[in-house]
């Protein structure tokens, strides 16, 4: 996955990702694809929830899954969650819960909780750095005003590192494509180094949800994994998702 | 033009939006889920829709992981057992898991599965 969000110089907040998933679980010989990734292409859905037929929030997911990875509160913030692996995984989680320790938040349950419940930017936030949580877990959300902006990189316990937006001293965009911040990506699945080239190449003038979309259709920030990509514009409750594909040659990840 | 050799970066797409062309799929379709419904019954217009393809990708992972446990094993006791090991979720997570299975006919384990499949994935 990569996730990207990005402020101009007026300091309008934009939020992207391309939501990548089904590595290693079967390969399609017959057309280069892989099995889970097309299996997930016609689950895709836009959800708009609703109350008193009103929008709470919108996101978009997997019918049958009823946790939240991409969505939006209209006028107020933005989450997106990438995946983040760990030696002190989720299996750890799952095996605390099951010997009866229940004080950690299931990641797509965190995050729909928030989406449904979260009134601002900064109470979101602090939701998602200091609860308990099953699994690591990068969480990047972006908020209605100038310098909201952030990437938050969490083990099951704590926060190991909030990056935020910091447009004063230059940095408009934060970028995520699922490795830690201060590591260098693994060679063979670098988004990072593009994904960034390609904003600098964009420029701050420029940047919008158009050129936001250029860039997540940039091999290899998109590639075999991606199901679909979101364009999401908090302010003016924009909010567009769109299926993929990815013509030979193109990365498996 | 993408370069003929791995990871086949390509040179900073322009122009690319509104989607069209081979990187694009198509729409995604909107649905509405009521809040104010029970959560067993909140996710059942979209289900009834899409049982059929849920029931083809939870096909696909169950043989991926026969082809570890041939004997089916897992299979057996995520369907008869997971619900009772978890026990139960916070909020409405378990009634609309539960209205999930029913109106797809596909077991509340599988289901579960399908829920935190982040949780096992991390491994």
């Amino acid at each position: 996955c990569t996730s990207v969000i990005t402020e101009d110089k007026e300091g309008h907040l934009l939020h992207g990702r391309n939501m990548d998933f089904g590595v290693f679980l079967g390969w399609n010989v017959n057309n280069n694809t892989w099995v889970v990734t097309e299996e997930l292409k016609p689950l895709t859905v836009n959800l708009d929830f609703q109350r008193n037929n009103k929008t709470v929030f919108k996101a978009s997911s997997f019918a049958g899954y009823v946790g939240m990875l991409t969505g939006f509160k209209p006028g107020l913030f933005s989450l997106t969650l990438n995946e983040r692996f760990s030696i002190n995984g989720g299996y750890l989680g799952v095996l605390e819960w099951l010997l009866g320790k229940k004080d950690a938040m299931w990641i797509g349950f965190i995050t729909r909780s928030v989406l449904e419940n979260s009134t601002s930017y900064e109470e979101a936030k602090n939701i998602l750095t200091k609860t308990k949580i099953m699994a690591p877990a990068y969480f990047i959300l972006g908020g209605n005003q100038s310098g909201e902006g952030c990437v938050i990189t969490r083990n099951r316990k704590e926060s190991l590192d909030v990056y935020e937006l910091d447009p004063k001293h230059g940095r408009w965009y934060v970028v995520q494509t699922n490795y830690d911040r201060w590591k260098n990506p693994f060679f063979l699945d670098d988004r990072r180094t593009p994904a960034k080239m390609c904003l600098n190449h964009t420029t701050q003038e420029n940047v919008s949800i158009e050129t936001l979309y250029d860039v997540l259709s940039t091999k290899p920030v998109l590639n075999k994994l991606t199901v679909f990509t979101t364009l999401i514009d908090v302010t003016k409750g924009r909010y567009e998702t769109y299926l993929r594909d990815c013509p030979d040659p193109c990365i498996g990840w | 033009l993408a370069q003929h050799a791995p990871p086949w970066t390509e040179d900073c797409r322009k122009s690319t939006y509104p989607p069209s062309g081979p990187t694009y799929r198509g729409p995604v379709p909107w649905y509405t889920v009521n809040l104010d419904l029970p959560p067993y019954k909140r996710w059942q217009e979209l289900m009834t829709h899409k049982a059929p393809m849920l029931k083809i990708l939870v096909n696909s992972l169950k043989n991926v992981v026969n082809a570890f446990v041939p004997s089916g094993k897992v299979i057996e006791m995520v369907d008869q057992k997971l619900p009772e090991l978890l026990g139960n979720f916070p909020g409405p997570f378990e009634e609309e898991m539960k209205g999930i299975a029913a109106v797809t006919d596909i077991p509340l384990g599988e289901i579960i599965s399908f829920n935190i499949f982040y949780e096992f994935f991390t491994i």
